[in-house]
Parts: C-alpha cells; structure tokens; sequence
C-alpha cells in the first residue's frame, strides 16, 4: 500500500459520494447518465464476486462493499425516488449497453490471465470500467450541459484514474514481480477517456467565463 | 495468497 493508492481509492470514494449527496441535497440528477451508473455498479459487482472468500485486508473489503453500496444508492435515487427520477435525461441518455458489454466479455475470454470463471469476470469489469464513462461523454455532448455536478464527479474520477497510474509506476519500482499489462492498459484507456472529458469541461469553463465579459 | 498482484487493487 502506497499513498497515491490511498489517495487513488479516497478520491473515487469522494467522487460517487459527491455525486450521491448532490443528489440527495438537490433531487436532481440532471446531466447524469445512468447507463454510466449502471455499468459501473457491474464493474463492481463482477469484480468484487471474490468479496465472500477472497479476504486480503479489511480496507479492500470495507472499500468493496461501500463502492457497491453506495453506486446502488446513486442508481436507486435515478430509478426509484419520485422526485430525482424526474430530472433523469432519458431522451438524450440512449446509448446501448450492448455495444460495451458484448466487446468487453468476448474481449475478456480472449485476453484474460487464466481461463477460470472468476478471473473471466474480472478481467471483464478491469475492460467494462475503461469504457464504462462513454455514455456519460455522450449524454454531455448531446445536452452541451457541463454544471457543477457533472464537473465535480468527472473532474474527481480522472483524478482517482491519474493516482493510479502513479501507484503502478511506484510499484513497478519498488516491487520486484509487479506488472499488471491488462489492468495497465485498460487504465491507460480509461485515463484517455476521462482526458476527452477534460476538454469538454474546460471549453464549457471558457465560454461562461466568456460570456459574463462586458461587450 | 498466491492470487496475482493486480488483484489487491481495487
């Protein structure tokens, strides 16, 4: 365990639960995707299967179930509550699930470390996740709509992509058998995506910035 | 514990 892991894991914990309370304080989850929120609840899910037998350390364990927890609470605020599901964009939120998950799973059969059940499903939800903020940059392309909410969540995800990245260079350093090439270059993928985002989110920055100029 | 190093990670 190093701090940029640390840090990495905080920030993504931070990033749902600004998401989270932002909804629960505004019931709204405008400009929110919820296939996004939904592919990551799988990410988690088929990823953490081992949560039941695989004990490594309670902090992983603890990690694991509030992840998962807290994602069904953001998908049960946008599915379920009266009031926040009414402010769901569905209209502009239509990308196809299948487009993702039916590359990432024959993906994972193909290129994964061992043919076994479990390591499939995870090799699965490391390739789901690098792709799994698409329909979120979709929905944000349609609506040209980047608030504070989406900005925040997206602007902490990357983050929490960034800290990673540090973590497995540091390891690879200082670990003499450390090298994960699958989870490397989905993460590098992932990173890439979340760069896209960048972009939008700054350029969206610049023109209220302009338009509050005097003319 | 012979499970691979990716997988302590999260």
């Amino acid at each position: 365990m190093n701090i940029f892991r640390v840090s990495a894991d905080i920030l993504h914990l931070l990033s749902i639960l600004v998401l989270l309370l932002k909804i629960h304080a505004t019931k709204s989850c405008a400009g929110i995707s919820l296939k996004t929120q939904e592919l990551y609840l799988a990410v988690f899910v088929t990823r953490y299967l081992d949560l039941f037998w695989n004990f490594h350390s309670l902090y992983n364990s603890v990690f694991k179930v509030v992840y998962i927890a807290t994602s069904s609470m953001i998908i049960w605020y946008m599915k379920r509550h009266r009031g926040v599901k009414q402010t769901y964009d569905k209209d502009h939120d239509t990308f196809r699930y299948l487009f993702l998950i039916v590359p990432c799973a024959v993906l994972a059969l193909i290129v994964n470390g061992r043919f076994s059940l479990f390591e499939i499903l995870w090799t699965f939800s490391i390739y789901l996740e690098a792709v799994a903020i698409l329909p979120q940059l979709v929905l944000l392309q349609r609506t040209k709509n980047v608030d504070n909410l989406t900005g925040n969540y997206v602007f902490l995800l990357g983050l929490y992509r960034a800290f990673y990245i540090l973590n497995w260079i540091y390891r690879y350093a200082t670990e003499p058998h450390y090298s994960a090439w699958i989870v490397w270059l989905s993460g590098l993928v992932q990173t890439g995506l979340y760069l896209d985002f960048f972009y939008y989110y700054l350029q969206a920055w610049k023109q209220s910035k302009k338009l509050q100029l005097p003319s | 514990a012979a499970e691979p190093a990716e997988k302590d990670e999260l």
